[in-house]
């Protein structure tokens, strides 16, 4: 599934 | 989370840093382009708007999503958000008559335009919160232009200016790398859009890393740019 990454870089 | 991630995100603290010091220790902000700088502070607000979500879920004390990268991503967050703020601030109050505005030509909507349209259509879901994002993705990458061009007019620079654009250069080649590495050792991740604005970004530092590199082999003090 297409999971929406979160953004967890800066 | 990884070594060249931090690397990255300490050598970008570290250009914070050098430039405040700059500002501070010579009183001027002469060689310095507002437009650059300025261009950074939005970056960070339209990137940083998740920090009103964590600060909530905190405040409320609701720490169920809140782990030690949400921790150390939330601190760096209102460290560079207060730096660049901080930097523009005192490039327009106390060392505003030492500001190089004159020759900071510059023309912004040449690179806010283009960015904020192709976020409108590149992006990875069409919400606020996603477009500002990208927005801010794309407008990070070009936001040294300013800079360069004031570096090509003045030809030179002293030899703090050139460790900030090293430090500001470096740190998105290093994310590079750490995208490499995530894209190598993580079964699902992609980050194009990030992968190619940076590729853009840190390519558009190329021709200043060269000059770099030959001041320090040569020991120069000040960068000297080809007449």
């Amino acid at each position: 599934a297409a999971v929406h990454r979160d953004h967890d870089e800066l | 989370m990884n070594i060249f991630r931090i690397s990255a995100d300490l050598l970008h603290l570290a250009s914070f840093f050098i430039l405040i010091f700059k500002m501070k220790a010579t009183k001027s902000c002469k060689g310095i382009s507002f437009k650059t700088q300025l261009m950074y502070t939005l970056v960070f607000t339209c990137r940083y708007l998740d920090l009103f979500h964590v600060l909530g879920m905190m405040i409320t004390f609701n720490f169920a999503h809140i782990t030690g990268l949400t921790l150390y991503n939330t601190f760096m967050k209102i460290l560079f958000l207060a730096a660049s703020y901080y930097i523009v601030y005192l490039m327009r109050t106390e060392l505003k008559s030492t500001s190089d505005d004159a020759r900071d030509t510059f023309v912004l909507w040449h690179i806010l335009a283009p960015c904020a349209v192709l976020a409108l259509i590149f992006n990875a879901q069409f919400t606020i919160l996603e477009i500002l994002w990208t927005f801010s993705i794309y407008l990070e990458a070009v936001a040294v232009m300013p800079q360069l061009m004031l570096l090509i007019e003045t030809g030179e620079a002293d030899s703090l200016s050139s460790h900030y654009m090293f430090a500001v250069g470096g740190y998105r080649a290093l994310y590079l790398v750490n995208w490499v590495y995530r894209y190598a050792t993580e079964p699902y991740y992609s980050n194009w859009i990030a992968w190619i604005a940076g590729f853009v970004q840190t390519a558009l530092f190329g021709d200043f890393f060269y000059y770099y590199f030959v001041k320090i082999m040569s020991g120069d003090a000040a960068l000297k740019l080809p007449t």
